[in-house]
């Protein structure tokens, strides 16, 4: 039955032009999560590369392509767990990092603490010597589009409350 | 947001989820993604799970520990998933997704939302879907 892997790139609103890409992508996703397994990787090195693949991924909310909060900036968050130990670790709203999971798994890895968040989290990331990324390469045109579309006061309803997902 | 669980020839189980949060959210919100036991879980003992969805939601119902809750009473994966999908509707009117696998490798993709794009390898197939009660196949 092993090994497994099973990703996903989000529930809820998906514009109909992102239909395929966002299938291709979840594809892609898992075949070299599954080749990440299929050489002896652990099932931590397989779900943090495939998720860093899906967040390289413009089509979905992370990492690259993330969806702007209401000052029209990039706050991501991530965490990763394995089930050998229980360790873990987390981040929250950290910015102009390209790759938020390979910082969660660095906290889980590197120090005592399970969660780092904001600016603590992003000292942390220096110090481990990951290279911040304009801001601007994390906003796609799509994002920037759903996030004005939202200021309006007449916008979509349906969209606006299907937007309240992550 | 987007996410992932494996479990390994070794039998080791892992978890991982990352996302970009909510639209138009509040600066500083913080969802269920980074959240032990929220945005994702993994327990040897158990089973792994990743979330997606309404994240205030989410984390109201800790779905992840109450997927992980039913599995150990025996449930499926697929059954404990939509128990837990089906009581996070009724006790807060929240949507979402979940991807999960036991120990042993039997894996669920459920949510009820209208769309997640999932993918799931396993024995050299790759499964996929993206509607509701879609299940296509090809080979690895």
């Amino acid at each position: 039955m092993l090994p497994v892997v099973v990703v996903h790139g989000g529930a809820g609103y998906v514009a109909k032009q992102q239909f395929e890409a966002s299938t291709a992508g979840v594809r892609e996703a898992a075949r070299k999560g599954y080749a990440i397994l299929k050489s002896g990787g652990s099932a931590l090195d397989a779900v943090v590369e495939t998720v860093a693949i899906l967040e390289n991924n413009p089509t979905y909310n992370a990492g690259r392509g993330s969806v702007l909060n209401a000052k029209g900036e990039v706050e991501m968050d991530a965490l990763v767990m394995e089930g050998r130990t229980l360790a873990c670790g987390a981040v929250s709203a950290v910015r102009r990092l390209a790759n938020p999971i390979h910082l969660a798994r660095l906290v889980m890895e590197k120090t005592s603490h399970v969660y780092l968040t904001a600016e603590g989290a992003s000292k942390f990331a220096r110090a481990m010597g990951i290279p911040e990324v304009p801001e601007e390469s994390l906003i796609t045109d799509y994002a920037r589009k759903c996030w004005k579309d939202n200021q309006r006061p007449d916008a979509n309803p349906v969209q606006y409350q299907i937007g309240k997902m992550g | 947001t987007v996410g992932a669980v494996a479990v390994d020839v070794q039998g080791n189980l892992a978890c991982a989820t990352s996302t970009g949060g909510m639209l138009n959210k509040m600066e500083g919100r913080v969802g269920d993604t980074p959240c032990i036991g929220c945005g994702g879980y993994a327990d040897n003992k158990t089973g792994a799970v990743s979330t997606t969805g309404h994240g205030e939601a989410i984390m109201k119902i800790t779905l992840p520990r109450l997927i992980l809750f039913y599995m150990e009473q025996g449930k499926s994966p697929e059954e404990a998933s939509d128990m837990a999908l089906a009581y996070m509707m009724e006790r807060v009117s929240g949507l979402g997704g979940v991807v999960v696998v036991d120990p042993k490798g039997t894996w669920a993709a459920r949510f009820n939302t209208k769309y997640m794009a999932w993918a799931a390898a396993h024995q050299e197939q790759l499964h996929y879907g993206f509607s509701l009660g879609e299940d296509f196949t090809e080979p690895l």
